[in-house]
């Protein structure tokens, strides 16, 4: 474990808190895609299997527990208790169009053929692209409100960190994973645009639009 | 199985 990814999973944890948070202050979730987070759900179940087969520490253990749990509250907030709140007309991003080419790509390109490993690789594909529901709402509406533009950041931070936790393996561990590197690589890529507007924005005070 | 480090990570 190095500071890197370590404050890149508390940046993690703090993402999904917050916008936990928000839905249940708010008691609304206008403004966040249901689709973004039915995804993210999947990707934590999908990857997290491991929970099962084997123990890597008290950390781990407790870290994949809570992002499942949240991952389950996010979106049981969003489809039923605050149901009436969600934005469904502007959350038209197709899922299919992503979770059938990632699920197609898992199969093809993973390190081993197995069950558990294709699912991870699965789960890795598919965190990478994610948030473009996200995203796409975002740019339907143009605009998102304070609150969910810090969640897009946290999040995006958390990738960016994990970049770095890559080389810093790469240096002083000899380690790397490809398949990770190049996904987390995409993923970060999408955040890049989000990132620009948000420090031009979001940290001059401003709400978060985009120009008309 | 052998350890992976990919897998600690989160």
């Amino acid at each position: 474990m190095n500071i890197f990814r370590l404050v890149g999973d508390l940046s993690h944890l703090l993402a999904i808190l917050l916008l936990l948070w928000k839905i249940w202050k708010t008691r609304s979730c206008a403004g966040v895609s249901g689709k973004s987070q039915i995804m993210f759900g999947l990707v934590y179940i999908t990857r997290y299997l491991d929970l099962f087969t084997n123990f890597i520490s008290i950390y781990n253990t407790t870290m994949k527990a809570i992002f499942i749990a949240v991952a389950i509250a996010t979106i049981y907030l969003i489809y039923f208790k605050f149901k009436a709140t969600y934005d469904s007309n502007h959350d038209t991003f197709r899922m299919e169009f992503l979770i059938v080419p990632v699920g197609g790509l898992a199969f093809l390109v993973n390190h081993d053929f197995t069950a558990l490993e294709i699912l991870w690789t699965f789960s890795i594909y598919l965190e990478s692209v994610a948030i473009l529901p996200q995203l796409f709402m975002i740019s339907k509406t143009g605009e998102a409100e304070t609150i969910t533009s810090h969640y897009l950041f946290a999040l995006g931070s958390y990738r960016a960190l994990y970049i770095v936790n890559w080389v810093y393996r790469y240096y002083f561990e000899g380690f790397f994973d490809l398949i990770a590197i190049v996904a987390g690589c995409v993923q970060t890529i999408l955040y890049c645009d989000f990132f620009y507007l948000y420090v031009t924005k979001v940290m001059h005070g401003k709400k978060l639009s985009l120009p008309a | 199985s052998k350890f992976d480090p990919s897998k600690d990570e989160l």
